[in-house]
């Protein structure tokens, strides 16, 4: 069966568009076939994986939108690495929030949109923006798992509580199902006190510790270069601590599953 | 006269919150009085002065919202800072952008809301959440000018095109006064070949040449610290980087006025 797995945290620049391209890219390494779907009108998931987003192309936001003329296939991108796809993004995604707010079942239309794939890859991984807003509950209506990265910076760190709140109301109200799989530190640097500190709450937080994956993901420059280079870590730099850690994080996944 | 400024930058993480609390604070030690507004419902703002954000407590949401009760004053506190005052934010503004979707004049609640402060300080400096959103806008159509940070990365820098369309949408719509004051460079770190190349490529595309500051922040364990702490970087530690970068960003702004 397909698992569906949602990468969120209202925070800004925590690594979630990071975790999406190099997890993606680590668990086919692993042997799996895997779709992003980039849900955030930044795209950056769509350019990070070697897509060019231009005016006119098809996108996620034709499968949710009333005004949507494309198809499932026609947003469907391959990218460089076989067996990894991308239903890319679009800046208009961004006005998805108004033009729905009345419209019947404005939750569940990413749910519909993808109903069709569901079963054609081993895992499909959702980027989310940087809110709680409708794009971001999109994907919490269609996912069975969260993966929440954590920068063990403490601004990240408070934004937990209201990440939880909403995934709670998501779950009594639109979907039971989702669950949270795992909350992943990300630009962890052993040599700064902060990272420590953020790390130790984590580990010791009645709410958190018991959802802490063992995998932590390093602050590292070759992440940040590979991403340069319209490339996953995995395929950029094999030795690097990058592609260390989100080959740990593609297995502990798998394992958790 | 008062320079109502926004700090903003769809790209999440880039440094928003901590160039408005750190310039703010900067520019107190500069001897002038700064009035800190923070339109992010993730309230990083307000708790990074160190003000408790509490369910019942009053804040920027009751001032722009219908349902809101309290008056400015109730919103308004003062940081252990003197001349560094703060409207707090909370996670109710979240709501906003549907709540607001059919009210009359739904741009300009902020801009009505903040007058009567126009005039009381040197300078009043708006955090925005990380979106192109209606909660962004209304930080556009009451400011004067905007800075913008920039990460020194590549999704950072592609988020810039997108931020300059939408400043031309609200000069040409709702507020022609708009400018784009300065671009800085954010969590620069020159032993990094993506931050040397982003750096370059600021300083050599013909949208964003003249308009970048000479101040570079760069990456700095104290700025991450301070905000730990719970204090600005140039009240926590003057000696470091982050202290200097900003002191230095505070006398630039100042003559750019
Ligand atoms: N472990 C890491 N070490 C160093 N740099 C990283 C790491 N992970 C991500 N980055 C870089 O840091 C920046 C922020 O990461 P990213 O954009 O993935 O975060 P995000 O949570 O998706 O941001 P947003 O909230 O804007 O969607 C990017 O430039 C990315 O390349
Ligand atoms: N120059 C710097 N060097 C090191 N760390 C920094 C620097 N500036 C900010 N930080 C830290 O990096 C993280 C991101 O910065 P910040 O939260 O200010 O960005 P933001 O753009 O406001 O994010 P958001 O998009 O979520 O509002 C924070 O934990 C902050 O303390
Ligand atoms: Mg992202
Ligand atoms: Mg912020």
């Amino acid at each position: 069966p397909t698992r569906i797995v949602a990468v969120a945290n209202e925070k800004g620049g925590v690594g979630k568009t990071a975790m999406v391209i190099n997890l993606g890219a680590a668990l086919v390494k692993e042997g799996k076939t895997v779709l992003i779907v980039d849900m955030d009108p930044q795209h950056n998931a769509t350019s990070g994986l070697g897509i060019e987003v231009a005016d006119e192309m098809a996108s996620v936001y034709d499968l949710i939108s009333d005004e949507g003329e494309a198809s499932i296939a026609d947003a469907l991108f391959s990218t460089k690495w076989p067996g990894l796809d991308v239903i890319a993004s679009h800046p208009d995604l961004a006005g998805t929030e108004v033009e729905l707010v009345d419209a019947e079942g404005r939750e569940d239309r990413l749910k519909n949109a993808i109903q069709p794939l569901v079963g054609k890859y081993d895992v499909i991984i959702l980027d989310t923006p940087p809110s709680l807003s409708l794009l971001t509950i999109n994907v919490f209506s269609c996912a069975d798992e969260v993966l929440v990265p954590c920068q063990t910076q403490p601004y990240s760190f408070n934004a937990l509580t209201g990440l939880f709140d909403t995934i709670g109301e998501v779950q009594a109200e639109i979907n039971p199902a989702l669950d949270i799989t795992g909350l992943i530190p990300t630009f962890f640097d052993r040599r700064l006190r902060v990272c420590r500190d953020i790390l130790e709450r984590l580990k010791t937080d009645e709410r958190y510790k018991g959802l802490l994956f063992n995998t932590i993901i390093r602050s590292n420059i070759t992440i940040a270069a590979s991403a340069e280079a319209g490339k996953p870590v995995v395929f950029y730099r094999t030795s690097s601590f990058g592609a260390k850690d989100y080959t740990g994080l593609a297995r502990e996944f798998l394992m958790a599953g």
